[in-house]
Order: C-alpha cells, then sequence, then structure tokens
C-alpha cells in the first residue's frame, strides 16, 4: 500500500468521524443527505460481500468493518434518534435515489470484469459510488448555506477520491500489469462530481467566510 | 478476457 492510498483511507474515514460528532455534538442532522448516507451504506454492503469468504489483510478488514458500522450509526441517527431526527430535511431532501440505482445497476451487469452476484455487486457498488454525493450535492444547492462541518465532510469525501486518482498513478507506475479501468473511470467521474463543489468550499477558505452556493 | 484484478482497495 503506498502513502496515496492510505492518505485517501484516512481522509475518507476522517469525513466519517466529522459528519459523526457533527451530528452527536450539535444533535442536528441539518443540512445533511439522509438518501446519499443511505446510497453509502448500499455501496458498502455491496461491495463488502467479499468479507465472508476473501482475506486480504486486517487493516483491510478492519476499515470495512468500520465503513459499514458507521454508515449504519450515521443513517440510525438520521432515521430513529429521538432529537437527530426532527433536524432532518426531510422535504428538502428529495432526490429520486432509483434514479442512480437502477442505471448504475444495468451498467453494472453490462460492464463487468466477470458474470457472477458477487462480481455484478462489486461493480454495482463502484459505479454507485461515483454518484452517491449528488443528492447531498442537491440538498446543499437547495439550503444554500453550508455549515463549516457539513462543508468539510464533503470537502474531505473529495479529497479521498482525488488521493485515490493519485494512488492509481502511482500503482500504474510501480506495479506490473497493474489496471482496473472499471475503478479509474468510475473514480474520475466520481472526483469530476465534486469539482464545482472545490470551487466554492476554496473561494469562501480564500475570502475567509462562510460557504455558500450560488443560486 | 482479462484477469479479474483483486479488490484490493477500499
Amino acid at each position: 500500500m503506498n502513502i496515496f492510498r492510505l492518505a485517501g483511507d484516512m481522509t475518507h474515514l476522517l469525513s466519517i468521524i466529522v459528519l459523526l460528532l457533527k451530528i452527536q455534538a450539535t444533535k442536528s442532522c441539518a443540512g445533511v443527505s439522509l438518501k446519499t448516507q443511505e446510497l453509502y451504506a448500499v455501496v458498502f454492503v455491496t461491495r463488502y460481500l467479499d468479507l465472508f469468504y476473501s482475506f486480504i489483510s486486517l487493516y483491510n478488514t478492519v476499515m470495512k468493518i468500520i465503513f459499514l458500522l458507521t454508515a449504519f450509526t450515521i443513517i440510525w441517527y438520521m432515521r430513529k434518534h429521538k432529537v437527530v431526527c426532527q433536524t432532518y430535511d426531510k422535504e428538502q431532501d428529495t432526490f429520486r435515489v432509483l434514479f442512480l440505482i437502477v442505471p448504475c445497476f444495468v451498467l453494472a451487469l453490462l460492464v463487468n470484469h466477470e458474470m457472477s452476484v458477487t462480481e455484478v455487486l462489486w461493480t454495482f457498488s463502484i459505479y454507485l459510488e461515483a454518484v452517491a454525493i449528488l443528492p447531498q450535492l442537491v440538498l446543499l444547492q437547495r439550503t444554500k448555506n453550508v455549515d463549516n462541518l457539513t462543508g468539510n465532510y464533503i470537502f474531505m469525501l473529495g479529497s479521498y477520491r482525488a488521493l485515490y486518482l493519485v494512488n492509481w498513478v502511482y500503482r500504474y507506475f510501480t506495479e506490473l500489469g497493474y489496471r482496473q479501468w472499471i475503478v479509474w473511470v468510475s473514480g474520475t467521474v466520481q472526483t469530476c462530481v465534486y469539482l464545482d463543489f472545490f470551487y466554492y468550499y476554496v473561494q469562501a477558505w480564500r475570502n475567509n467566510e462562510r460557504m455558500k452556493l450560488p443560486g | 478476457s482479462s484477469p479479474t484484478t483483486t479488490h484490493d482497495e477500499l
């Protein structure tokens, strides 16, 4: 494992911790899209089915379990926690997730490495992760004002993907025969989804003001 | 067909 991959994973983990801390400390999930969180849960469940039949490293196993547990913890807070669930912007969070899930699934059936249940589900998780942030970005666009923690959460999620891109370039030059087109293309799309957000995030940071998205 | 890459990334 190279430093870019590790930095990417740590940024991913940190983004989730930031979101959980925001929810726990402020007892509020205002501005957080439950749809996106549920999509991430679907992504992790379909991707980490290999926990049952393949072992890569203790690091991999532990991280997978953490990602699964934290995803469901966030969903639990937003759906079941007495105080937190009342702060959820349900009326604003209306993205039709089936418009993401169905095309990703069809694409996974058409473009995959191997026509097996676990491989198709794994491929589906790769495609779905690329677009899973969209309900969150749409919610942000609607509520306009982005609180710092939510902004940092999304910024870190985007950074994690950007670090993975660097990791792939590094692996391409250091590992003989290493290539994974499905992951590369999806990952590039996924990183591009954040570009607009990055622009406004950096702008707010440079001007030292609260982040605001244009109408 | 290309060999399946082991999914060693998260």
